[in-house]
């Protein structure tokens, strides 16, 4: 599914350059389960957002269900992140000014679904991950971990085939960490890819392969 | 140097209450390393920020230092909270148009520091927090742990006697994370007063109380 080869990112600061990737080579089959490691600023987010088709590469090239990413138009990468990729940011990238379920139906509604049934699934996606009881706050009247799992519930709610969740657990405590885990494990059996950037050791071990990366590079597999 | 006594909050949301504190009564003594555990939603960050002066009580007492803080005006506690306080928020709250050492030395300018000295200090609790080499760059050129530390080198920059740390661990890697909790061990040694909420059990045994919060109230101390 995803057929990466020797992709460098690179930031440039006025004189500086900061290689944020510096050649990663990796594939990932459909239907696998992988945990993404490594220390702060080797390059995990930066990954994450290239492989979700958010952010182009520096040099390389990625293959995402044999398309060549690099040739694709910015209407069909939209629509292919749109149908087929649910993202969970780090920092969540919810908007303020919407409540927690409009927040969750956003991708359904940008899918082309009618408004209510566009809410009763974004009410249904929050209901998993124990939040039925805060569909109408707005972020700023959420908690830190609540925000984290309504990014989650926006990510699940349009049925993507491949989860990209960079660090979903950051913010929830051991128990409503399980809780998440055990819902990623079940939309896993359900076939989809799933790859999650982790800090956890607890989290990492629910999934089937760990790639670990340090200074922008793939380590020990 | 702490003493609350039956502090409540309660947003009120048109018709609907949320009761995110009901009767927190807790007293910290000057020099004591707290955690403050307890499931996502329970309330830690809004008592958190009611000890950090930030906000305010629906009903219930707070003494600070032994001045009831609803007695101090709003310029009073502005200057308790920058001469006193240093604060890891949940999420940062670092100036995004301002380079990392930019966002450290803020506390000490308002504080009446010259701007060489200050930028000095700033980049000296930059390289106590990793981050030596990343002093120029904005939050949206940071890794997540990286704006992480900035908040943290922020928050101990103007040599507090109270450090409240949110959740400061939780978008760091198992190393960064010990590097950060033995630079907190330090800054207790020194006699500092430190509450740290978290959510990770390794971060909790640096401390040597914990405070247990479930549904906006203390539980089995
Ligand atoms: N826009 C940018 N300009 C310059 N440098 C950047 C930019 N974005 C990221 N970086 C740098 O690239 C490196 C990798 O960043 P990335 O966010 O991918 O790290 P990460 O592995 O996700 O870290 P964390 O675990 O802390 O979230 C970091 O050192 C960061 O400082
Ligand atoms: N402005 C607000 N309006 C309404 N409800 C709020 C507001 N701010 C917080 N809440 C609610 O108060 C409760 C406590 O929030 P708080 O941020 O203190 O939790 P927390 O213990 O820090 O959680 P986490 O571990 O997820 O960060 C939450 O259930 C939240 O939904
Ligand atoms: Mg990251
Ligand atoms: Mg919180």
């Amino acid at each position: 599914l995803i057929d990466t080869k020797d992709i460098t990112k690179v930031y440039k600061m006025g004189e500086i350059e900061v290689q944020a990737l510096r050649g990663i080579t990796i594939q990932i089959g459909k239907g696998e389960y992988i945990a993404i490691t490594g220390p702060s600023g080797s390059g995990k987010s930066t990954l994450m957002h290239i492989i979700g088709c958010l952010d182009t590469t520096t040099s390389g090239t990625y293959s995402f269900a044999g398309k060549s990413v690099h040739e694709l138009s910015e209407d069909m990468l939209a629509e292919m992140r749109n149908k087929e990729i649910g993202f969970v940011f780090q920092f969540f990238n919810l908007l303020p000014r919407l409540k927690a379920y409009e927040n969750v139906e956003l991708p359904l509604l940008y899918g082309g679904k009618r408004a209510n049934e566009a809410k009763t699934q974004a009410l249904m996606a929050l209901e998993r991950v124990g939040l039925k009881g805060r569909a109408n706050h707005r972020p700023t009247e959420l908690s830190g971990g609540e925000c984290q799992r309504v990014a989650i519930a926006r990510a699940i709610v349009t049925n993507p085939s491949l989860i990209l969740a960079d660090e979903p657990t950051g913010n929830l405590d051991t128990q409503t960490s399980e809780e998440i885990m055990t819902f990623f494990d079940t939309l896993h059996k359900e076939g989809r890819t799933i790859i999650v950037v982790t800090h956890s050791q607890e989290v990492a071990e629910h999934t089937e392969r760990n790639i670990k990366i340090r200074d922008g590079m793939v380590v020990d597999s």
